[in-house]
């Protein structure tokens, strides 16, 4: 474990708790995309089929089981809390699930590290994870309005991926044959998405208005 | 081999 990693992992679980909190309390998921909540949900259990059979660590248990818990805990309130819901804006959240997710199982068959089914679900959700948030980023451009904490989940979520790319960086200098070509890639191409959001946001930031993505 | 540490990333 190192500093970037560790940095990396608590952003990602600050940036889960936000939305979970936000949503819990106001009762409201107004902006926030379902179909990236779901494709998340779909992120962790396809990376996490190892959680019953290798024990790596209490904290890479534990911290599986939240972000499971609390990915599928927000899908839930999202489609079944009765208050929730009615704040869900379907209308606007309409990008296709199986336009990310084929191409995500597609591309897994064909480049992976090893050909099993842990192997290629695990590679899947490193593919998938890097565009899940693609729903989101289209919802709010649509919305055009981001509320701070929408707006905070967002950037928090690709910093998060960013600490993990300095985490590699390290490990491949620090570890012999640190080599994972497939999960750098993937880590970048994901960062890379958010750029455009970080520029807006640390305008809004920096200009102190309020954070608009151009349509 | 050179798989295993990747798999104690979150």
């Amino acid at each position: 474990m190192n500093i970037f990693r560790l940095a990396g992992d608590m952003t990602h679980l600050v940036s889960v708790l936000v939305l979970l909190l936000k949503i819990h309390t106001i009762k409201s998921c107004a902006g926030i995309s379902l179909k990236t909540q779901e494709l998340y949900a779909l992120v962790f259990t396809t990376r996490y089929l190892d959680l019953f059979t290798d024990y790596i660590s209490l904290y890479n248990t534990v911290m599986k089981l939240i972000f499971l818990g609390s990915s599928f805990s927000i899908v839930w309130y999202i489609r079944r809390h009765k208050i929730v819901r009615r704040s869900y804006d379907k209308d606007q959240d309409t990008f296709r699930h199986y336009f990310i997710v084929l191409p995500c199982l597609v591309l897994a068959l064909l480049i992976h590290h090893k050909f099993t089914f842990k192997e290629v679900m695990w590679t899947f959700s490193l593919y998938l994870e890097a565009v899940a948030i693609l729903p989101q980023l289209v919802l709010l451009q649509r919305t055009r309005n981001i509320d701070n904490l929408t707006g905070q989940y967002v950037f928090l979520l690709g910093a998060y991926r960013a600490l993990y790319i300095l985490n590699w960086i390290y490990r491949h200098y620090t570890e012999p044959h640190y080599v994972h070509w497939i999960t750098w890639i993937a880590g970048i191409v994901q960062t890379l998405l958010y750029a455009d959001f970080f520029y807006y946001y640390f305008q809004s930031w920096k200009n102190n208005v309020k954070l608009q993505l151009p349509a | 081999q050179f798989h295993e540490d990747v798999k104690d990333e979150l």
